[in-house]
């Protein structure tokens, strides 16, 4: 079983927010550590978001643009998209 | 595809399932139905066989759950999070946990139960996430499925197969031993625009379309259709039959012809058949009928006679009073005379010459118009 903790956004969650769980949740992103470090492509962040951009058939922009945003929101299968 | 870290899968092919509790949202039929269905889905591709266990452990405990529910893994609330499974092994590994937040539904116009669970017993069996956006195992769930045209994408198939390998031999109806069993039928003939059929059934999860002295047997999960004579099967059973029909909670196929039917259940003749139609209730003036089918959630059963039907009571064992009623005015869009009809996924499929009129129940409407022969993928 996987640690996940609290499945999604609820309520008052930002995007930043909806996608730090996402990230946390689906794609082994250390939990809770401040992740974002501005504009620095070399971000853990970064990273996680063009490997879930890449695992889900979208563009590896490394931002968190309508498209990803788009495919976070839908209805999905609560294990992780990549293991431990 | 992938498959959990360390590739953990299941020892033994012969695994128990237990269905823990049940949503609210469907009939207890219609879940134990998605369920099998779902089974079924991964056992057609491998040499996996399950059975179902009603109390105690089972290897795969599928439950019903909202929020919080003990395994440190809350779901959360309607949408998001649909359902989650844990890998092959012990205790909580195996299992299927349904969230019950969101709005389980045999068709799509709410969270199909059966697509979500073919995809977690996926997970049960060994299988992780695939980046294949056609793949079962894709983790993002897709209302739009079309559920009369569901099956495993190769990646699937590849990725379960990568764990238990093909399946053996035996099919899921055992077949009676003749010289040929699976025949090659003149390759225009099952793809062609003009295909009509006798009767049409439901059987196990598989369809049925009869013709003359043989059937096309489908299975959702196969592209091609196998094709068998009647009598390799089921010897005594008549060719160019009138109409056939599944009554699922009996495990019961009834074959109709003149006026007279038979029962079967899986490749068994049962005893004491044939029998009279009119031991069902239809008027002696009624010499045959052109086609029926059973509405396993309603469990009624629908004889449709020319441009008439009659329906009988499966749980009363009689037919009905105030019938018989035009077919027009109850399925409207069905006008031409009914060769066949099957009902799956909700729907009923109405098959006249090499037409087929898929009919929306709730809708009352015919939905969709098709081949006759559109479930073989030509």
């Amino acid at each position: 079983s996987y640690p996940l903790h609290g499945g999604s956004a609820r309520g008052g969650d930002t995007d930043m927010e909806l996608l730090q769980k996402y990230l946390e949740n689906y794609y082994g992103l250390a939990r809770g550590v401040k992740q974002f470090v501005k504009n620095k492509d070399s971000s853990p962040i970064v990273k996680k978001i063009q490997e879930m951009q890449k695992f889900l058939g979208l563009e590896m922009t490394g931002k968190l643009d309508s498209s990803t945003m788009d495919v976070m929101l839908k209805p999905r299968c609560g294990v992780p998209d990549v293991g431990a | 595809f992938s498959t959990f870290p360390g590739s953990p899968k299941w020892k033994e092919n012969h695994l128990t399932y237990r269905i823990v509790n049940y949503t609210p949202d469907l009939p207890k039929e219609s879940v134990d139905s998605a369920i099998e269905k779902a089974l079924k889905v991964w056992e057609e591709v491998t040499p996996l066989k399950f059975s179902r266990r009603w109390e105690g452990e089972a290897d795969i405990m599928i439950s019903f759950a909202a929020g919080e529910h003990g395994d440190f893994i809350p779901f959360d609330g309607p949408g998001l999070v649909l359902a989650h499974a844990y890998a092959p092994g012990l205790g909580i590994n195996g299992d299927a946990h349904f969230d019950d937040d969101e709005q389980w539904t045999e068709d799509t116009t709410g969270t199909n139960l059966f697509l979500v669970a073919a995809h977690e017993l996926g997970h049960s069996l060994g299988l992780f996430h695939s980046a294949k956006p056609e793949a079962l195992m894709y983790p993002v769930y897709k209302f739009s499925a079309d559920l009369a045209r569901f099956r495993l994408s190769q990646d699937d198939v590849d990725g379960i197969q990568s764990l238990y390998g093909p399946p053996t031999a035996s099919p899921a109806v055992p077949v009676v031993p003749t010289k040929a069993n699976s025949l090659e039928p003149e390759s225009s003939l099952t793809c062609s625009p003009a295909l009509s059929f006798d009767a049409v059934s439901t059987l196990r999860g598989e369809f049925l379309f009869f013709k003359d002295r043989y059937f096309w047997r489908q299975s959702l999960r196969t592209p091609e259709p196998g094709f068998y004579l009647i009598s390799s099967f089921w010897p005594s059973l008549p060719s160019s039959m009138d109409a056939a029909y599944e009554v699922t909670n009996r495990d019961t196929v009834f074959i109709f012809k003149g006026d007279q039917f038979w029962a079967v259940r899986g490749h068994e003749e049962q005893a004491g058949y044939p029998k009279s139609i009119h031991t069902l209730g239809l008027p002696t003036t009624v010499g045959k009928i052109d086609a029926a089918v059973s509405d396993k959630e309603k469990k009624k059963t629908y004889f449709f006679v020319e441009d008439q039907y009659w329906r009988f009571d499966e749980k009363k064992q009689s037919m009905e009073p105030g019938f018989p009623r035009k077919i027009a005015a109850d399925f409207p869009g069905v006008d031409s005379k009914v060769d066949a009809v099957f009902e799956a996924f909700g729907f009923f499929y109405f098959f006249s010459g090499s037409s087929q009129l898929e009919f929306d129940p709730n809708a009352k409407k015919v939905s969709h118009v098709l081949k006759s022969n559109s479930w073989f993928n030509c």
